[in-house]
């Protein structure tokens, strides 16, 4: 793990003093195949690496007893801090309060919906959650909503022969007319160099002007993350993300890439496949994580 | 020896960032642009022509091993298991290798094998319906490894000569889940001891570096004969099967192209590695 590798590149600094450029550098190259090999983007691990190196230099941080650990305690609150951001929540107020969840195919998107229409329940008690199933492309995609909805106490919308700005739409009119409140949205799963596709997407969120629309990204996406974050972002516009199949052991470094490129908080996390498996999002245990 | 003018230091990294950034893996990425460094210096070729060997170095590795291309001929139905992480692709695969040996004018027939995942049997049944394929099912809940037996069955009796085995998505990491699927490959093994003659692991080609610890997990469990790289036609390049190939010898057999029935092709190394430099 990483805390050794650091014992090893400074257990010839006898902790008085200021670390040298020579095991710095080890220490940094340690640092960014850690992060490489747990998937954080190429670009975003260099700019890490430079910063942290300036902070170290700049801070004569290593001038302690357990070099090694200082070292890894500069990391990863330096992480957490970028993992950390001051509006993690999912705004759940509204009349109703439209949460649209977008995605490449087979993210979680289907699943974690139903997940989040459970997660709202308990967060607010009192209120009645809807789900839509605007995805009119996947096999069964409303039956699966449907069911899904069925474990978590949930109605679901679903219109077989409509486009889905049509459903929506209806939805969120049926909803208000019922007191339903979040009405959260199911879409197709799409690539984000679809012309057509994003389009779609750009349009349902003009015409509903949803609370949140959340980016569902599989925890083990390598380095395309960084392409899907900054194309969701710029062509939608996206508020946060969700992070899913976190019972897995990917590392997780696509967290950081998405929080990297787009300065968006991750806001909850899947953890399994079951409809109670949904979690705020932890930043430390993903730095811990990511960490190796 | 003087170095050529574009081979310094910065080059040689930027080959290696470029191969990390389509997952190839850094201990991969460092090994390989070593082994093109060595071979440049050798050569003396200058910064164009160094394309050309990471190309040949890269199509080395992909390249079918002695022996690999046996085609015995086991009785038929060939049984064909999918396998793979949730959302991979594996339903869809299915039904897009069903069609591909329908093309062909093989008599295919489809086992829903996931009997736990919300509207996994609707959804293959739908596929099953477009090809005008038959189906084996049960209800949910139902044993996979009974229904894989049942279906073996089937087909054999109604002389199939591909039996298509889709398997719910599991993390290699639920130990259960892998035993699972371990009692479905027995139960193929009972009814026919060569079955399962084919299982493919399904990839998704954004997938990171996981790809390869998904691969020996799935590995030792029931065995691999191929992966099927899906989803080819986003961004993400999937260089990881470089390292499934490379350290675990399982070759690419299929890449899943779009969301089709048709958007299945035969994995084509020069094509792949073409993407991968580009
Ligand atoms: N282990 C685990 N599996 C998950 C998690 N979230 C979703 N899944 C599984 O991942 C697979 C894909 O989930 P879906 O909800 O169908 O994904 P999707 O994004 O709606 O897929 P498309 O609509 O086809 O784009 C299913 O097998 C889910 O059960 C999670 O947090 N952990
Ligand atoms: N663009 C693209 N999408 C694909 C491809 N293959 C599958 N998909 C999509 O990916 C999503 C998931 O596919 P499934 O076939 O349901 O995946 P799965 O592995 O069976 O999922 P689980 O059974 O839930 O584990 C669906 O929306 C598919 O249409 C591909 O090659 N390209
Ligand atoms: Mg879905
Ligand atoms: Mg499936």
């Amino acid at each position: 793990n990483l805390t050794k590798k650091f014992q090893e590149v400074f257990k010839n600094v006898r902790g008085m003093g200021k670390l040298t450029e020579k095991n710095l550098s080890r220490a940094l190259r340690e640092v960014n195949l850690a992060l490489l090999e747990a998937d954080v983007n190429y670009r975003v691990v260099k700019k890490i690496v430079e910063e942290t190196k300036e902070q170290a230099l700049g801070r004569k941080v290593l001038a302690s007893v357990n070099p090694g650990q200082q070292f890894v305690r500069l990391i990863h609150d330096r992480l957490v801090e970028t993992m950390t951001h001051p509006d993690a929540g999912v705004k759940l107020d509204g009349s109703p309060a439209v949460i649209i969840l977008a995605g490449l195919q087979g993210s979680g998107k289907t699943t974690t919906a139903a997940k989040l229409a459970g997660w709202a329940r308990r967060q607010r008690p009192d209120c009645r959650p809807l789900l839509v199933a605007a995805d009119v492309r996947r096999p069964a995609a409303a039956g699966q909503l449907k069911t899904m909805g069925e474990k978590a106490g949930v109605e679901t919308y679903a219109d077989g022969g409509n486009s889905p700005l049509t459903i929506v739409t209806d939805a969120v009119n049926y909803a208000r007319s019922k007191d339903f409140n979040p009405v959260i949205v199911d879409t197709a799963g799409r690539l984000h160099i679809d012309p057509e596709l994003m389009e779609e997407l750009k349009s349902l969120k003009s015409s509903l002007n949803p609370r949140e629309v959340l980016l569902v990204l599989d925890a083990m996406t390598g380095q395309d993350a960084v392409r899907t974050a900054v194309e969701f972002d710029r062509r939608v516009g996206i508020d946060g993300a969700i992070l899913t199949k976190l019972d897995g052991d990917a590392r997780g470094g696509a967290a950081l890439s998405f929080r990297a490129v787009t300065g968006k908080p991750v806001k909850l996390a899947g953890v399994g496949e079951r409809i109670d498996d949904l979690q705020v999002f932890d930043p430390a245990r993903i730095v811990s994580r990511i960490l190796g | 020896f003087k170095k050529g003018p574009g081979l310094s230091p910065e080059f040689w990294e930027g080959w290696e960032a470029a191969l990390i950034e389509v997952d190839v893996g850094v201990r991969q990425a460092v090994e390989l642009t070593e082994r093109v460094k060595a071979r440049a210096e050798e050569e003396r070729v200058d910064a164009t022509a160094v394309s050309e060997l990471f190309r040949a170095e890269l199509l080395k590795m992909l390249q079918p091993l002695p022996g690999e291309e046996t085609s015995e001929t086991p009785v038929p139905p060939i049984v064909t298991m999918i396998v793979g992480v949730n959302g991979s692709g594996k339903t869809t695969a299915a039904a897009k290798l069903a069609r591909y040996r329908q093309k062909r004018g093989e008599k295919v027939i489809l086992a829903a094998c996931d009997t736990f995942r919300a509207a996994a049997i609707e959804q293959l049944g739908i596929w099953a319906e477009r090809l005008g394929v038959e189906m084996v099912s049960q209800k949910y809940g139902a044993d996979a490894a009974a229904v894989a037996f049942d279906a073996y069955s089937a087909a054999r009796s109604r002389g199939a000569d591909r039996l298509i085995i889709d398997t719910a998505g599991r993390l290699h990491t639920r130990s259960n889940l892998m035993e699972e699927l371990k009692k479905i490959a027995r139960a193929l093994g009972k009814t026919e001891p060569s079955a399962p003659h084919e299982v493919l692991l399904s990839l998704d080609a954004v997938v990171g570096q996981n790809g390869l610890l998904q691969a020996r997990s799935f590995l030792e469990a029931v065995g691999l004969t191929g992966v099927i790289l899906n989803k080819l036609d986003g961004t993400a390049r999937g260089g990881i099967v470089l390292a499934v190939r490379e350290e675990l010898g399982i070759p690419v057999r299929f890449v899943g192209i779009g969301e089709g029935s048709d958007d299945l092709a035969e994995f084509d190394p020069a094509a792949f590695v073409d993407a991968l430099l580009n």
